[in-house]
């Protein structure tokens, strides 16, 4: 069964794009086959698993917007085997608001997934074992589409102060989506980033999301380390520019736990 | 003359908040009056100014969609006189679809703004000396509000590789404004975030911002600094949790600069 994880969390900057693509390349890597669809208009996963996402390029705009099969939008990542992207460009900026009036219109990435998976299967290509869905920092109709789309959510939440602020607000939107649009969505996984060991703040904010979400939270914590926000400007993913660091070992050390709880 | 600047960037955890909450702090304490409009659902700069926002607040929420003036939802915020505070509560989240279908829907926070300042003028209350209204990490109708109300567009730029990334749309959208909502509208400010000395990175992204942007650009330049982010855990701004700290000195030193360019 492919697992469709969604990584959202409408706080901006908490590593929701850092840990698609770090978790995805992880997991690549071992072997398993990987889609990472970018649907967020920065276009960041796009970028830092190095495929195109020019204006011109077919995206995931094409997909939600034009009904373009998601076929048609996936790129192979360069530099890793059964690691394949379906990028956002900039036209996605609008479709928030394009996608108001259209018919279906929080149903169109899930329609466009279950297609996918069907033509990869008349044409004898393997099944995906993961798709993992970036989404931009807020709660609209793209990661609506996200949500309805999967069924896992993936929370990264850094450990500084505002992190608990947003929370509550994410979860409610997720009761809602459970209730009218997808009830077998469910909040499977949180991950603690940029944890900074120096700061009491860090320590605080983490002893308070286990307490909150004992079952939901990974062991693995992600430290704030500069060798991964390094990665992104050589378009790879901490896992292959610096297999050995602290960042690239703890999203090793994520996606090992993240596939171990699926089985 | 009153000035109006929206703090504003797409990209999440930029430091949008963080540079709302200390420049409006470092003008109030230096005796000027400032107002600060939080329109993030979020509501992290309401938290950091110590004013409440529980959904029975009433809040810009109901300034924007229910017509409520916005003297009845400013309050003053308890640790800095001459700082009042405009909270941002969880419906707000819900406002981005609701205005959608409002008549003259990108015109009412600066409505609201010109409304306040009349009320302010005839009940014989000091001129606003600033306004900084802090946007949610994304460009839809809340962020386009504050476009329309403002003259100025302030933009920290975290000193990250994807910061460059999301700037070319952003200043695309401010384009959009200026031609059919805003024509008075100018990015007045770019202020670099989260400098981290330690690291190529930052110096690589600071010399490029300042290469594509020589007048925009502050000379002074806010680090990395965990006192900065321990403040709003406190109900405070770096300025008054920890005044002769290199973050607070260095947001001193940028309102000091902005002041300075307004003559
Ligand atoms: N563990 C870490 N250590 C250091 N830097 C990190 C870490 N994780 C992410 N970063 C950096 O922090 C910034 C924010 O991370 P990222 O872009 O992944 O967050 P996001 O939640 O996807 O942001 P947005 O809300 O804009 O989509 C990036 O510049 C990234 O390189
Ligand atoms: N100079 C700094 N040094 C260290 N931490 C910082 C600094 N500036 C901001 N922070 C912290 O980084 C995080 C992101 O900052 P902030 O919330 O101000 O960004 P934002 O752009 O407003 O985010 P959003 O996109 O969610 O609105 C916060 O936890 C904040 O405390
Ligand atoms: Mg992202
Ligand atoms: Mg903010």
């Amino acid at each position: 069964q492919t697992r469709v994880l969604t990584v959202s969390n409408q706080k901006g900057g908490v590593g929701k794009t850092t840990t698609t693509v770090n978790i995805a390349a992880a997991l690549a890597i071992a072997g398993l086959n990987v889609l990472v669809i970018d649907i967020d208009p920065q276009g960041n996963a796009s970028t830092a698993l190095g495929v195109e996402h020019h204006a011109d390029v077919d995206s995931i705009y094409d997909v939600l917007i034009n009904d373009m099969p998601l076929g048609e939008v996936i790129a192979q990542c360069p530099d890793i085997d059964h690691l394949i992207v379906a990028p956002a460009t900039i036209h996605l900026a609008g479709a928030e608001i394009e996608l108001v009036s259209l018919v279906a219109r929080e149903q169109r990435l899930r329609r466009a997934i279950e297609v996918y998976a069907q033509e990869r299967e008349t044409a004898g290509l393997p099944r995906l074992d993961y798709v993992f869905i970036d989404c931009p920092p807020s709660l609209g109709l793209l990661t609506v589409n996200a949500f309805v789309a999967a069924q896992e959510v993936l929370i990264p939440i850094q450990c500084e102060y505002y992190a608990l602020e947003g929370l509550s607000q994410l979860l409610k939107n997720i009761e809602m989506i459970q209730k009218h649009l997808n009830a077998g969505l469910v909040v499977s996984t949180i991950l603690l980033t940029m944890y900074d060991g120096r700061t009491n703040l860090a320590a605080q904010v983490a002893a308070e999301v286990r307490e909150h979400f004992p079952n939901e939270v990974l062991s693995a914590v992600v430290p704030r380390s500069v060798r991964i926000s390094e990665a992104p400007s050589y378009q790879q993913s901490v896992i292959t520019y610096d297999p050995s660091s602290s960042g690239a070992l703890s999203y090793q050390e994520a996606a090992a736990e993240i596939a171990e709880r699926g089985k």
